[in-house]
């Protein structure tokens, strides 16, 4: 069998940290 | 002589492709402005399938960027709707289901072998080529548990305002009608006219409100081990504001109350059965209340009643068991106050039983959820894509 690829991992932030982000805030607002 | 090339079509990967600036309206259509029932007659959690798709096309051509951005997007959208239906019962399955089916996914075509033993041929073919989402797939997990987490509240504040009038109050056995006096019966329904509320909800409104839930989560592709557990944490409150008004309230510790709980009680445990339900725990979480119904039936009288009581009341605080013999009341010369010398004796028998001594229930416990990996049959390339999503600028690959 083939040998298992290598996969670079993608580094994301914590739900938590996003939402410090304040990127859930609502963006609708002029 | 005329040759004809017939071309043939390259077959379908179960990749979808999209352009960059289009990003946006595939987040729109398939997350901000879903409805569930657009969906409703496809494969359960198609929008989660979809994006998944979406993901495998960006990982192929080893765009980093792309992932990443439809993630965030994704994740962003799913909550916003999230705030947007705070009381919707339905979007909040809806978007629990999809969640954790794009968690499932990101798992089971993850490349870990750990992840595979349940995969096809063309499944392990289908798995993602260049990167390991293992960080968003923690964010996803976390969002399902808010998700969960939504979902119970929504679903406690429907049932919340039936939960005393269809257990305590509602009289569900026929020939239990006549029992009452007539002084309890009158205020009873006064006080709802007073109220110029809708006259007391009953059992069976009850049970059709938790069989929606369970039908709307079945109908969404929740899977079965969440609500499993859903149920459970209803069960939970049931058992808790039951017991709490009737540990506060005279007018329903008596005899025929007793009687009309472990009726109902037994009606819930019908339901469950009714839907496979009762290997969940759910009834488990009601046994102080079963017991409450049968402290209010039991003898108390003898020394051998006391014992009686204290090996069956093992899920109620003695501080709760005492305040149901001191509430008890007597509907008919049949039956009789219980005396303070009986109470006293179950006291002494009791005291030394090690429990966390408060009398009423935390209405607000809840059981810590567990989502258990669910892999899918389905193949990717299978999967149609209805006219009616407006998703025609994705592309098949």
């Amino acid at each position: 069998r083939p040998p298992s690829r290598i996969r670079v991992l993608l580094k994301a932030p914590t739900l938590a940290e996003m939402e410090e982000m304040n990127i859930f805030e609502d963006d609708e607002s002029p | 002589r005329q040759v004809t090339v017939q071309r043939k079509e390259k077959d379908f990967e179960g990749m979808l492709e999209y352009y960059k600036e289009d990003e946006a309206l595939l987040v729109k259509n398939l997350v901000t402005d879903m409805k569930p029932n657009v969906v409703s007659a496809t494969v359960p959690c198609l929008p989660a399938y979809i994006l998944f798709m979406c993901i495998r096309h960006a990982d192929y051509i080893n765009d980093d960027q792309k992932v990443h951005s439809l993630l965030t997007s994704t994740i962003n959208a799913i909550k916003k709707v999230l705030k947007k239906n705070n009381d919707d019962f339905e979007m909040t399955s809806f978007w629990l289901a999809n969640t954790s089916r794009l968690l499932h996914c990101l798992k089971q075509y993850s490349g870990d072998e750990a992840f595979m033993t349940q995969n096809s041929a063309k499944q392990n073919e289908h798995c993602l080529k260049n990167f390991d989402l293992a960080e968003y797939r923690q964010v996803l997990s976390d969002l399902s548990i808010q998700i969960y987490q939504q979902l119970v509240r929504v679903a406690e504040a429907i049932m919340q305002p039936m939960i005393v009038s269809s257990m305590l109050e509602s009289e569900s056995i026929p020939s239990l009608a006549g029992v009452k006096p007539m002084g309890y019966r009158n205020r009873t329904s006064s006080f709802d006219c007073e109220d110029g509320g809708p006259a007391g909800y009953t059992l069976e409104a009850l049970i059709r409100q938790l069989g929606q839930f369970y039908t709307t989560m079945a109908d969404h592709g929740l899977d079965p081990e969440i609500g499993e557990q859903v149920v459970r944490q209803l069960f939970y409150s049931i058992n808790a504001v039951t017991l709490n008004n009737l540990l506060l309230r005279k007018d329903v510790c008596s005899w025929s109350t007793g009687m009309q709980l472990r009726y109902n009680i037994s009606q819930l445990e019908e339901w469950l059965r009714g839907k496979n339900l009762h290997q969940s725990g759910a009834i488990a979480t009601m046994e102080p209340l079963i017991q409450a119904a049968q402290l209010l039936q039991v003898k108390k009288k003898t020394s051998q009643d006391a014992e009686a009581i204290c090996s069956l009341c093992t899920a109620l605080s003695l501080q709760q068991i005492v305040k149901i013999l001191n509430l008890y009341t007597p509907l008919n010369e049949f039956e009789e106050r219980v005396t303070v010398s009986f109470i006293r004796d179950i006291q002494n028998r009791l005291q030394d039983r090690i429990e966390i001594n408060q009398l009423l229930v935390d209405t607000k416990h809840t059981f810590p959820v567990l989502f258990p990996y669910t892999p899918s049959a389905l193949s990717l390339e299978t999967l149609h894509i209805p006219a009616s999503l407006n998703l025609d600028f994705l592309t098949r690959v």
